[in-house]
């Protein structure tokens, strides 16, 4: 997280650490489940001879404590069909799920966060916060960090991405987040992490995004899985029963 | 003589009948039925010369040895001995008609032409014991010594009771080692009672009657049995034995009182020395089904369906708990309890009790938890238990129209199982709560 603040405990609940490829975000979903960027598991340009360990932690905002609460095993590894690994240019459909091997137990610093249910999130300048275990200028964070980022207009990002002759793809599975003045993003080691924002209505917290790739950290925007366009799959995939 | 062959009916006539009969004539006419048959026989048509005593034709009858009439004249008419309608019965299977004319058939010089007769015989059955009494009347030995049976025929004989008939077929003599009497009721007595009864006896009366009856003796007076006065029965006595089981010796004047035996099956023992001069016993048994005791129940959530004024041998009861409660028979749960009443009068099977219903400790509920809104910690019938989940983190998932309170609430039922009034069995979830961070980022800095 470029230009954050430190998390407290009970900040971001659905928070989760990943160790996989590289360090990873991700949040809970349900008692069970993780949000996760398909890319933390199957990374681009990246020789894949062997399957690395997936390890995932809950439940604090420090490194050391949120390992020190054991590690969450993982039962299966769910890849969103569209997503491309191959294609490094190409990052739609970056969104996976995993489902852990035993349901969590809830509590004040461990939370699920909803999933959208309307496509207003999206609009410009809706505010959110982006939080995760990543890059802080050029050392990694120890503790959990947060920005707090609008979503950009789509047409500036795009823009921004002509102009610096990037082939590198703006589907409409993705919104992108920040702005260049703001020297606020979020950065590596924050992919998985949601993009969360508070609900006013019914006052509860909504993963409209998850932290995907971007050019550079904290010079532009940010590119997030949008997921409201995932959620039929993400709800058929956890078999949510009624 | 003409013999006819042995018939069960037939006629016999005069000669030329119904032209008139020759003179100087003698004819006897056997006819004969079959043994154990009398012959009887009528006149149908007469019509003979008459004359004083039947002096010159007549027609003679007889039968055992004896003449049973001598008859001429003609039917209806006074003079002469004519037979009429009587009839005449042989004794024995045998009957001899003879049929005698003179030389002349005149009446004052006019010569008179008579038909002769028609008569008709059939066998009829002989009864044989009747005639024994005859028999005995003339000092001749009786055809059965005890007990004399007529059938069509021919008669058998048979021996009062303690008697056995002989290979003669006639005569009787003590045999009372084995008597058996199956009737549900009846009398049983020493031999010749009330006369002194024989020496040397051995007698056994068996009594036998089908199971479920019970069976009871009733002596009558007189009873008297060759007694001592110091020494219990030393001479004669009698044993009664039940099932087996020693329930009685007797002897004396004074009649034994009446015995229930509780026994389908009784012996009675009549032992007697080879001197004495007393008159014996006799008894009355009866029958009575065997009846069980009412059925009682041991606590008031049992219930005996279609409760019998009284249970006999072969009736049976069925069982059955009140709502929540459960058939237990010696700590051991029953799906169904019926007792049948015995031979013995007792039960096949103790009454049940009914024990309530158990539901056991309520099932976990994951992410939640319950309280008793009934007695705490008691699971049985009717108990009731509210589930809630673990708030705020998790919430009870309920469907339209329900509540938390309405989705939660488990009763302990009748089958043992606590169950909500809507789902049945199946638990409520608690769902986790997602997006409601109890601490959720806030900046205050502007």
């Amino acid at each position: 997280i470029i230009g954050g603040k430190v998390a407290k405990m009970g900040n971001f609940p659905w928070q989760a650490f990943t160790s996989i490829y590289g360090r990873g975000g991700g949040a809970l979903l349900g008692d069970r489940w993780i949000l996760t960027a398909a890319h933390t598991l199957y990374p681009k340009d990246h020789d894949m001879t062997h399957n690395a360990s997936v390890d995932v932690f809950l439940g604090h905002v420090n490194i050391s404590d949120i390992q020190k609460l054991s590690n969450h095993p993982v039962r299966r590894v769910i890849i969103h069909p569209d997503y491309q690994q191959e294609d490094s240019n190409n990052f739609d459909a970056d969104i996976a799920l995993l489902e852990l091997e035993n349901s969590v137990t809830l509590g004040p610093n461990l939370l699920p966060i909803c999933l959208p249910d309307s496509n207003t999130f999206y609009e410009y300048g809706h505010m959110g916060y982006v939080s995760g275990f990543g890059i802080m200028k050029n050392r990694l964070s120890d503790d959990l960090k947060f920005v707090h980022l609008p979503v950009a207009k789509r047409r500036l990002c795009e823009k921004w991405l002509r102009d610096k002759r990037r082939k590198d793809v703006f589907s409409q599975n993705m919104f992108c987040a920040g702005d260049p003045t703001l020297k606020q993003d979020s950065c590596q080691g924050d992919s998985g992490g949601v993009f969360a924002v508070r609900e006013e209505d019914t006052d509860r917290w909504v993963a409209t995004g998850i932290v995907s790739w971007g050019i550079g950290c904290g010079g532009g925007y940010g590119f997030y899985t949008n997921v409201f366009n995932y959620v039929d799959w993400i709800k058929k995939e956890i078999g949510e029963e009624d | 003589t003409i013999h006819l062959p042995q018939k069960l009916f037939g006629e016999v006539t005069s000669p030329l009948y119904p032209k008139p009969y020759p003179n100087n004539l003698e004819t006897t006419t056997v006819i004969t039925v079959p043994t154990g048959y009398r012959v009887k026989l009528a006149f149908w048509h007469f019509d003979l010369e008459p004359s004083e005593s039947c002096l010159y034709d007549y027609v003679k009858i007889s039968a055992d040895k004896k003449t049973l009439g001598r008859f001429c004249g003609q039917m209806g008419s006074p003079l002469g001995n004519p037979p009429g309608e009587k009839e005449f019965i042989s004794q024995g299977n045998k009957m001899l008609l003879t049929f005698h004319t003179d030389f002349s058939n005149e009446e004052n010089g006019t010569i008179m032409f008579y038909k002769g007769f028609l008569a008709y015989y059939q066998a009829v059955d002989l009864d044989e014991c009747a005639s024994q009494s005859n028999s005995l009347e003339e000092s001749l030995q009786p055809r059965c010594q005890h007990l004399c049976h007529n059938y069509i025929g021919g008669y058998f004989c048979s021996c009062r009771p303690g008697y056995e008939l002989q290979n003669d077929g006639h005569s009787c003599q003590v045999e009372c080692s084995s008597e058996l009497y199956t009737e549900p009721s009846g009398y049983i007595s020493s031999l010749e009672y009330p006369q002194p009864y024989p020496a040397d006896l051995r007698c056994n009366y068996s009594i036998r009657v089908e199971r479920g009856l019970t069976l009871h003796l009733k002596f009558l007076e007189p009873f008297e049995i060759d007694d001592h006065q110091q020494v219990h029965c030393p001479y004669d006595q009698l044993q009664i034995y039940a099932n087996g089981r020693n329930i009685g010796e007797f002897c004396g004047k004074q009649k034994p009182a009446d015995l229930d035996t509780s026994s389908n099956s009784v012996d009675l023992l009549f032992f007697t020395d080879e001197s004495g001069d007393s008159r014996g016993w006799k008894l009355h048994y009866t029958t009575e089904v065997i009846k069980c005791p009412q059925p009682k129940t041991l606590d008031q959530f049992t219930i005996i369906q279609n409760l019998q004024p009284q249970y006999q041998f072969r009736d049976y009861y069925i069982a059955t708990c009140k709502q929540g409660y459960q058939l237990v028979e010696e700590n051991q749960a029953l799906l169904s309890f019926t007792a049948v009443c015995q031979d013995d009068g007792t039960w096949h099977r103790a009454m049940p009790r009914c024990k309530i219903k158990d539901c056991g400790q309520p099932q976990h509920l994951r992410n939640g938890d319950f309280n008793y809104t009934t007695t705490e910690g008691v699971n049985t019938y009717e108990a009731r238990i509210q589930y809630y989940c673990h708030e705020p983190y998790y919430k009870m998932h309920i469907k339209d129209g329900s509540s938390e309170s309405e989705r939660g609430t488990y009763t302990c039922t009748a089958q043992g199982l606590w169950k909500n009034e809507k789902a049945g069995e199946k638990l409520p979830r608690c769902l986790p709560v997602c997006g409601k961070p109890v601490n959720p980022v806030e900046q205050k800095q502007r």
